[in-house]
């Protein structure tokens, strides 16, 4: 079955912020996204994924530049986001790939991540869309991560 | 600003599967996928945030008819999955907006946020990509959800 993985790409102009510990109620997400986008806050990824117990961790990428800002913003706001504690970490790369017919492949997600394997790269956060596997990886692993991904599907 | 939302799609046929607690060490994700894989499991959704400690959630969504498949490989598998626990619901749907000019758009991702807390909706997952939001809602705020979401934009 062809997969129809068409290149990786590497930024590494990324921050990572976590808001852990939000409370699983509606609303929580809006008020995070407001606070950003009314101060002009761009962001990549957003992964919101299964919690613990009643609350939710909310993580999001965005430019290095723009690290401080966000976390500036989120502590001038704490009284209402009100999350248990906020984690952050610059020495994160975005490493995806894109293609045509990776539709609900798992295959090729597991390809990606063997490269990954192979290379004793660390996955510290992944995101999908049908066109797009994304991860996270130590800044460090950035450029391996490439390699290996690019070896396992043998992209010109 | 122009928001360039161009839709919003529903998905009904969603399951949830959740490993928690898994090693945050090379080799679990691509452990996770190429069981999937070998037997043509198909993914929609992966999403793996913060975790907790030197663990991770890793998250999926299938059709509902490969759930019980899925639930029955991981048990047979758990031994080399090694999740302390494997949550899952069928009661779940996948509404997202598909846009254009949404990169980076925190604006964008505010706006539907905004819509689903209007309608008293619980956001229960977020992954992004830049030409799409998606978020995991109850199936039954499914509809209302689109509704709501439609309505923010000015969808025609
Ligand atoms: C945690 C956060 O996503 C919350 N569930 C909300 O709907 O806003
Ligand atoms: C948790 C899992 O993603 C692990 N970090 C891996 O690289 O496979």
């Amino acid at each position: 079955e062809k997969m129809l993985v068409r290149g990786v790409t590497r930024d590494n102009d990324v921050a990572r912020i976590a808001l852990c510990g939000v409370e699983d109620t509606p609303g929580k997400a809006f008020s995070v996204f407001r606070m950003l986008a009314k101060h002009g806050i761009s962001v990549d990824l957003i992964i919101q994924s299964i919690g613990n117990g009643n609350k939710k961790d909310i993580s999001f990428t965005t430019t290095e530049e723009d690290l401080q800002p966000v976390l500036d913003l989120l502590e001038e706001n704490k009284d209402i986001i009100k999350a248990d504690e906020v984690k952050w970490t610059k020495e994160v790369s975005k490493v995806s790939i894109v293609g045509a017919g990776m539709v609900n492949n798992s295959g090729v997600a597991a390809t990606m991540f063997e490269a990954l394997y192979d290379a004793h790269i660390n996955i510290s956060m992944i995101a999908t869309s049908e066109i797009k596997i994304s991860v996270l990886v130590d800044r460090k692993d950035a450029e391996a991560a490439v390699v290996a991904i690019h070896d396992k599907f043998m992209l010109k």
